[in-house]
């Protein structure tokens, strides 16, 4: 396991 | 003008203790509806949602939508100040820039209040779909904040299975490793002791430990935690808050580039 992905790749911006 | 009055100060204590070490800043939207707030931790890696729903307060007025920006530790500081039973009534205003928090005594001998001074805060507001989750395990929350803590000592991240029998948290690191499987209980005397794992398809995901750590904050708000999981998505950790609406934190998964 390496890779932190970031919240906002998954949840788009309103 | 909005104003709010809730029975207990010491409900929105905990609620901001409980966050603000992951957030210090963010905007509380007010409406008809109640109070939300969303903010992203400073790495992003992680999400609050809070919601306190307008009929889970003794009074609730808001004219119309109103935000306001505060830092969570100044408000934590005054909030801080209140009485183990007093009541709180938060007025604010659009002509100034202040939030005022009365706290009241039980027998009204004492009322004290703090002024705040609000911020104008820039933050990205992300949409949340509701989405169905591949599995859903409730447990006690004194429990799993039990497990993060005693994981987080032997590793620096966690990875969680759940299959229909059993939810598992493994973590590994220099000194060793360590598994900790929790079995589906329902025949419990109070609810809130029941582990309940509801699975679609079994996942397998790895989150770092000290935001989980962090999130269990919350767990003198509410007896039981739901933990949302879905393979490749954040988890969803939910305290709900009872009569008044919950706080859910996202925390994104580790992912294998």
């Amino acid at each position: 396991v390496s890779g932190q992905r970031s919240i906002s790749t998954f949840f788009a911006t309103k | 003008m909005f104003e709010a009055q809730m029975a207990q100060a010491a409900l929105l204590k905990q609620i901001i203790e409980s966050i603000r070490e992951l957030i210090t800043e963010a905007t509380f939207e007010v409406s008809g509806t109640g109070m939300m707030l969303q903010a992203m931790d400073s790495s992003h890696v992680s999400l609050v949602a809070l919601n306190l729903r307008s009929d889970g307060f003794q009074l609730f007025r808001a004219d119309r939508p109103f935000s306001m920006g505060m830092n969570l530790n100044h408000m934590a500081k005054m909030l801080k100040c209140a009485g183990k039973d007093d009541t709180l009534t938060m007025r604010a205003d659009e002509a100034n820039d202040l939030v005022t928090f009365l706290f009241e005594s039980p027998g009204n001998e004492r009322l004290a209040e703090f002024e705040l001074k609000l911020m104008d805060i820039t933050s990205e507001n992300l949409g949340i779909p509701d989405a169905e989750y591949s599995a859903t395990v409730s447990m006690p929350s004194a429990e799993f904040q039990r497990i993060v803590k005693d994981l987080g000592s032997i590793g620096d991240t966690v990875e969680i299975t759940v299959t229909k029998d059993d939810v598992r948290f493994a973590a590994s690191g220099d000194i060793g490793n360590a598994t900790i499987k929790c079995r589906q209980l329902l025949d419990t005397e109070k609810p809130e002791d029941r582990t309940l794992i509801e699975m679609v398809e079994p996942v397998n995901l790895t989150f770092a430990l000290r935001y989980l750590i962090n999130f269990s904050k919350a767990t003198s708000l509410a007896p039981s935690v739901t933990i949302k999981l879905s393979t490749e998505m954040p988890v969803v950790v939910e305290y709900k808050l009872s009569d008044i609406g919950y706080v859910r934190f996202y925390l994104a998964p580790k992912i294998e580039d």
